[in-house]
């Protein structure tokens, strides 16, 4: 049976504007702006204490609305990815 | 000449003996040496200067083989978002996967603790990203920690090796390989080592893996020890190269450090594999460190070598390499890498050719081959593009399909060569078929691009299936990775030149492709036939090449000498000075990165590690008294004037000055007896009076008593207190109360000397006991208390003793 996806509270967004502009939006929808994502420009890390930490559903509610702000450039739920040591 | 005697290089690590894998002791079948470590080692490279790190669940950074090279700038928890990478324990040890490669890679060497590692000198770092919730963001903010700084990232992990699953990085970890290669280092690319995965007794194929199947990775596989494919295994056509591990039980496994500070023997897998080749190119990268990333991997193809590692795939392509699915181009070779780097001269840059199939749908029948073909120039027509001498090969397609694992995959190049972009999965029951999934192929290496290339699909059912589902190609892409120019002999680029200074391998001469573009006959023509511009740092006496290194003589300053080749420059790079007179770069003193001249006290700045001792322009190991180390500046600075030693910081005091005492970690001016120095008002205030000397203005802070007071526990008190007697104590000159023995509550001096017993107690022998009788002290009773000496214990004298005593 195939493995079903483990839905996190992290987002990665991208925003141009900088970090304030991200900041603000981050604050928009409930989100906590946990800074770039390494050396990734204009990729941000969201975090969002109110949505579930693991969930087999993405979970709809206000903080969904951010994938539809016109100054997100993309946005993707971050979903578990299985890693084994080799 | 590097001599490969097993004598010759010795460590008094516990484990040295039986790291079979780098030397052999025993002279017979079981000898395996083939990745000549020891012979790179012999020559000087250790893996000085370069920084390695480890993409795992953690590093035991305190480890007794790995504290002394662990570098904490090359470490990262982004588990717990901190910088400490150590492993979080549990009772099965779930965590020492990430320590185990590290001592793979820079153990320390001749610490007498386990064993050496292949970069025994390297810097080596960890990234602790394992061990939690594994995302997208996660392996991205991994992958793109301090690339300028971090030289080689190793990572022995990947998408589950079951035989079903294809997965690889997402688009956050694909962008953080591209910015690695494209920024890291400074602009040469970050080196990214992966292990090519343990699916081989479920019969997965590595190509289903996006991390070893990238261009950006080199991907890397095991041998046993006898040259045999091990259990765990994985073929495909983007392994780039092998080195040893484990196999069957009867084979020898890999020494390495473990977790708790220990040892281990019994490392295992292809996570062996990557750590090894990181540690290989560290020595590589020691050797010339301005080597790009794709220069490591062409290293990697011209150096590595079948020796006996057995297949019956070993084909050789159309550019001479002998290269295999099960070991890419064969077992790395350390003493090759270090000598075709020392000369190496950096690869043509890369061009990308692509080209699209029609949008036109073929069915893939069952137990039918299906054939398509793209024919492709290599881009000629466009310079930018243009791909002549290819390195990297990739086929992206879109193919529908009701069971992924009945499909097999191959590439025919137009020399002929075939590579198997997948072969049949037999756990791989999806109907999800492949969306856009790139395979990759190493197998071309060094063919030209022109010509027909050929996509092979087979199908070949393994269950039943509805033959009215068909299997369908909807689109294939060809991307072809190379050079417009022959990379080693190319305008500028020539490579093993005769004036390069050629140090001869050891009974093996280093690959040398077949059919050779370019004889070395014809070189010394074309050398002789140069007619075109010189560079522009050449001066007035000409050229005999386009290069700066061609120049006859150099409008400004010349480097290197005649054993390693010369080159003109416009300024002398770092560990140089520049001799105006002579128009010469002269090598500044061991240590000094920038300087005015040779001597040991002509430093302006200093090699890492080092710091400058302005004072004297020296650069030095430990700041002299007086000074500290200043890790940014790199450079000693001087302590606040009241300190006599500090530590990282001006104030941060450890000892002061004369006339100034130590108050935490400041030093404060020394007041006169009787008086303190107080931080707030800035003066010296008066001790309380039974104090002569204090710390503040309490009668508790009494550091020396008043005259007439006598110090009694953490007080000055006139006459000591009941329960304590009047003495001087060893070291101190001044009275002190001392305590009496317990129960006492007056005493004349130390031992059995009570005075006074307190309340429920009795003084018998100078001794206070519990105020206790004893009803049955016979006289019978009394003999055999006395003749066992019961009251020498104190546990029973509590008890009879004191009747017993009064009884005589």
């Amino acid at each position: 049976s195939p493995s079903r996806s483990v839905y996190t509270n992290q987002w990665a967004v991208r925003i141009t504007g900088g970090r304030e502009e991200a900041d603000k939006l981050a604050s928009k929808y409930g989100y906590r702006n946990l800074g770039q994502i390494g050396g990734l420009e204009n990729h941000y890390h969201f975090h969002h204490s109110k949505v579930v930490r693991r969930s087999a559903f993405a979970t709809k509610g206000t903080h969904s609305f951010i994938h539809m702000d016109s100054k997100v450039e993309w946005a993707q739920q971050q979903v578990v990815k299985s890693r084994v040591k080799r | 000449y590097a001599r490969n005697d097993p004598n010759f290089v010795h460590f008094n690590d516990p484990k040295w003996s039986n790291m079979w894998y780098i030397h052999c002791t025993e002279k017979n079948s079981r000898c395996r040496s083939e990745m000549n470590i020891l012979s790179a080692w012999q020559r000087g490279y250790t893996g000085k200067n370069v920084v390695v790190t480890i993409l795992d669940d953690g590093i035991e950074r305190n480890h007794p083989d790995l504290a002394q090279n662990y570098d904490q700038l090359a470490s990262y928890d982004v588990n717990g978002n901190d910088h400490d990478p150590t492993p979080r324990y549990d009772s099965s040890n779930e965590n020492k996967h990430g320590t185990r490669c590290a001592g793979e890679v820079a153990a320390v060497a001749n610490n007498s603790h386990c064993i050496v590692g292949i970069a025994y000198n390297a810097r080596i770092g960890g990234i602790r990203m394992l061990d939690g919730d594994v995302t997208d963001v996660v392996e991205a903010k991994s992958l793109g920690i301090r690339p300028d700084y971090i030289d080689i990232y190793s990572a022995s992990w990947g998408p589950d090796d079951d035989g079903k699953t294809v997965d690889g990085p997402g688009p956050l970890a694909k962008q953080a390989f591209e910015v690695g290669i494209k920024k890291g280092r400074k602009g040469l690319g970050s080196i990214f080592v992966w292990a090519s995965g343990n699916g081989g007794r479920q019969g997965d194929h590595c190509s289903c893996d996006g991390y070893t199947n990238s261009i950006y990775t080199i991907s890397v596989s095991s041998a046993t020890e006898n040259g045999n494919k091990p259990w765990y295994l994985e073929v495909c056509s983007s392994t780039l190269a092998t080195t040893y591990s484990s196999g069957e039980f009867y084979d020898r496994k890999i020494v390495t450090t473990d977790l708790r500070q220990r040892c281990t023997d019994g490392h295992t897998g292809t996570s062996v594999s990557a750590p090894m080749v990181a540690g290989v190119i560290a020595l590589a990268l020691e050797a010339n460190p301005l080597i790009t990333w794709r220069d490591v991997q062409h290293l990697l193809v011209k150096t590595s070598s079948p020796v006996h590692l057995k297949a019956k795939d070993w084909k050789t392509n159309a550019a001479g390499y002998r290269v295999s699915h099960l070991y890419g181009f064969g077992l790395v070779d350390a003493d090759a890498m270090v000598v075709e780097a020392k000369k190496w001269r950096s690869v043509p840059p890369q061009h990308t050719c692509t080209k699209i199939s029609d949008r036109r749908t073929r069915y893939i029948r069952a137990d039918q081959k299906m054939n398509t073909t793209i024919t492709s120039t290599g881009c000629s027509g466009h310079p930018e593009q243009h791909v002549s001498y290819l390195e990297h090969v990739v086929v992206r397609v879109l193919i529908v399909h009701p069971r992924r694992g009945d499909l097999e995959i191959n590439l025919i190049s137009p020399s002929g060569t075939r590579s198997q972009l997948l072969a049949k999965r037999l756990f791989d029951n999806s109907n999800e078929g492949f969306r856009n999934w790139e395979f990759m192929t190493v197998h071309c290496w060094g063919e030209r691009a022109e010509g027909q290339w050929t996509l092979e699909i087979s199908d070949s059912p393994s269950q039943l299936r509805s033959p009215e589902v068909m299997g369908k190609l909807k689109e294939w892409t060809l991307i072809l990775y190379g050079t417009s120019e022959n990379p080693y002999y190319s305008n500028g680029s020539h490579h093993s030149r005769s004036r390069m200074l050629e140090i001869p391998s050891l009974g093996k001469d280093l690959k040398n492709p077949e059919p050779s573009p370019v004889s070395p006959q014809e070189e010394e023509e074309e050398e002789e036939e140069y007619n075109g511009s010189c560079n522009s740092e050449c001066g007035d006496q000409g050229c005999d090449g386009p290069d700066a290194d061609h120049c006859l003589n150099c409008i400004h300053f010349s480097l290197g000498n005649l054993k390693t080749g010369r080159t003109c420059v416009s300024h002398c790079p770092l560990g140089f000075f520049e001799d105006s007179s002579a128009r010469r770069c002269r090598r500044c003193h061991r240590g000094c990165e920038k300087c005015t001249g040779r001597g040991p006290s002509e430093c302006l700045s200093c090699r890492r590690g080092l710091f400058l001792y302005a004072t004297e322009s020296t650069c030095v190991e430990s700041c002299p008294v007086g000074f500290y180390a200043d890790d940014i500046q790199r450079q000693c600075l001087k302590c606040h004037e009241n300190c006599m030693k500090c530590l990282r910081d001006a104030d941060r005091c450890t000892a002061c000055s004369e006339g100034f005492s130590l108050a935490g970690m400041t030093c404060v001016p020394e007041c006169a007896n009787g008086t303190f120095f107080h931080l707030e008002e800035m003066k010296c205030s008066p001790c309380h009076f039974s104090c002569s000397t204090c710390t503040g203005p309490g009668k508790e802070e009494c550091i020396r008593c008043a005259r007439d007071f006598l110090q009694q526990d953490w007080m000055c008190v006139p006459e000591c207190s009941p329960g304590y007697y009047e003495g001087e104590t060893g070291g101190f000159h001044h009275q002190m109360c001392r305590k009496c023995e317990e129960n006492c509550l007056s005493c004349e001096g130390p031992g059995l000397t009570c005075t006074k017993c307190r309340d429920g107690y009795n003084l018998v022998s100078r001794t206070c006991i519990v105020n206790a009788t004893c009803n049955n002290a016979d006289e019978v009773f009394c003999e055999m208390v006395k003749s066992n000496r019961l009251c020498e214990k104190k546990l029973f004298r509590q008890f009879c003793c004191r009747t017993c005593l009064m009884a005589g």
